[in-house]
């Protein structure tokens, strides 16, 4: 599932 | 942190420095669009704003304040030092057109809404559409420097090796963001048409011209 998580990419 | 991740983020770098070192070299932003860069500054912006609230890694933040700076330092070659030298006449696409749909989506179709949250899901909405200013410039003129045909290659690829960061990434640690994935391939696919003519014409040393 789409587990929201903090944005770590760029 | 992935091998696709982190040679996309090389990629990413590098379009920007060579965008960066062809203006300086040339003392010119001819065929540059500078809406393009005015776009991508905003949206390095916008979605850099957990600078202040996040920290996620040293890799991380220098990266970002590379980037931005790097933005920033590209729009001001455009519009103050090289000014002169730029093309505005054939910037001509209407940013309203990309501003107000990806605002309006970003409202719509978020993760959480909160300021800090609608403002990332704008950066990635508008960087999945961010180049079409760029791509409209050379249509337009119906031809491209074979450097900035090298920066629109780098920059296609960083976006390739993040859709193949997102696969490793689902497999792996069975991690998606739906957003992100759904607008970068969407951007990915912007970029399809330039790199077949940058294989069968660039690579073969001939310069990037339309019929």
């Amino acid at each position: 599932h789409a587990l929201h998580v903090p944005h770590d990419e760029l | 942190m992935n091998v696709f991740r982190i040679l996309g983020d090389i990629s990413h770098l590098l379009a920007i420095i060579i965008l960066l070192v062809k203006i300086w070299k040339s003392k010119s932003c001819a065929g540059i669009s500078g809406k393009s860069q005015i776009l991508f500054a905003l949206v390095f912006t916008t979605r850099y704003l957990d600078l202040f609230t996040t920290f996620i890694s040293i890799y991380n933040t220098v990266m970002k304040v590379i980037f931005l700076l790097c933005a920033y330092i590209t729009v001001y070659m455009i519009y103050g030092k090289f000014r002169k030298t730029s093309d505005s006449e054939n910037d001509s696409f209407r940013l309203e057109f990309l501003l107000v749909p990806v605002t309006g989506l970003s409202f719509l179709e978020n993760h959480n809404f909160t300021a800090l949250e609608i403002l990332w899901t704008f950066s990635i909405y508008l960087e999945s559409v961010a180049i079409l200013p760029q791509l409209f410039m050379i249509s337009k003129t119906g031809e491209a420097e074979t450097i900035t045909t090298h920066y629109l290659f780098f920059l296609g690829l960083y976006r390739a090796l993040y859709i193949a960061n997102w696969i490793w990434r689902y497999h792996t640690e069975n991690f998606y963001d739906q957003i992100a994935v759904v607008s970068g391939v969407v951007q990915t696919i912007f970029y399809c048409d330039f790199f077949y003519l940058y294989v069968t014409k660039v690579l073969k040393g001939k310069k990037l011209s339309l019929p």
